[in-house]
């Protein structure tokens, strides 16, 4: 992600790095079905990202952008149950 | 409301439950008393019943557990992931995590056992998570008053397409 990352997935001026890692954790842990973790970032890198976040953006109810933006943000950062999201 | 995928359910009404290992937070009876109200809830919605075991195997195994603890998901320390629990099925099938470094509390000075407990049995019965904000079943903590709590109208349809509703 480090390459790839400023170019494909803007981080909104708000969002810094410290955000950035704490999203691509929360999506991995509760928006990849397992088994499709580590085939799905090799290939599709920072557009599989930014599915995710939409896809999270989606089942909160959140504006989809596809981007971190401050209730993105938020939501991720609120304490949550450890059952993902997406069908496992 | 949401199914897991196969919409996977207990095929028996009645089920056991053990808390093999309880927290320092709260005194047992506490975690005995929240466990009890968090079935409760479930309970009073579908034609299930649970009874309490004190030694070996139970349908939902209950515990208290603190970062990698053998189940591929491990805990994070406080905040962040506060629990989780498997869906109904043979060994960790219905089995219920409460990550120990967060603060419970029977209260609303941390995180509530009731509140939490009560949403991860959802997941034990059968229930994956809701995108409604207002039923039990979404994902982020909202405390709930555990005195005198009903299930949401979408947590209530979920249970209740899964085991039918129970008569009175």
């Amino acid at each position: 992600y480090s390459a790839a990352a400023p170019a494909l997935f803007a981080l909104p001026r708000t969002t810094g790095w410290k955000d950035f890692y704490l999203a691509q954790e929360y999506l991995d842990k509760y928006y990849t079905p397992k088994g499709e973790h580590h085939l799905g970032e090799m290939t599709s890198g920072s557009n599989s990202m930014t599915r995710k976040v939409q896809q999270m953006q989606a089942f909160f109810g959140l504006r989809v952008t596809g981007k971190l933006d401050y209730s993105t943000m938020g939501v991720m950062k609120r304490p949550r149950c450890g059952v993902p999201d997406v069908a496992n | 409301y949401r199914l897991f995928p196969g919409e996977p359910k207990w095929k028996k009404s009645t089920l056991t439950y053990r808390v093999t290992k309880y927290t320092s937070s709260l005194s047992h009876a506490d975690v005995d008393k929240a466990v009890e109200m968090g079935l409760k809830a479930w309970s009073a919605a579908a034609p299930l019943n649970f009874v309490k075991a004190t030694s070996g195997e139970a349908d939902i195994m209950i515990s208290f557990q603190s970062g990698d603890h053998g189940d591929s998901y491990p805990f994070d320390g406080p905040r962040g992931t506060l629990a989780h629990a498997f869906a109904p099925g043979e060994g960790l099938g219905g089995d219920t995590h409460f990550d120990n470094a967060e603060k419970w509390t029977m209260g609303m000075n941390g995180f509530n056992l009731f509140t939490v407990a009560a949403h991860e049995f959802g997941h034990a019965l059968g229930l994956a998570h809701s995108a409604d904000p207002s039923a039990l079943m979404y994902p982020t903590y909202r405390y709930q008053h555990p005195f005198g709590f009903h299930l949401p109208k979408d947590d209530v349809k979920g249970i209740q397409a899964l085991y039918g509703s129970r008569q009175s």
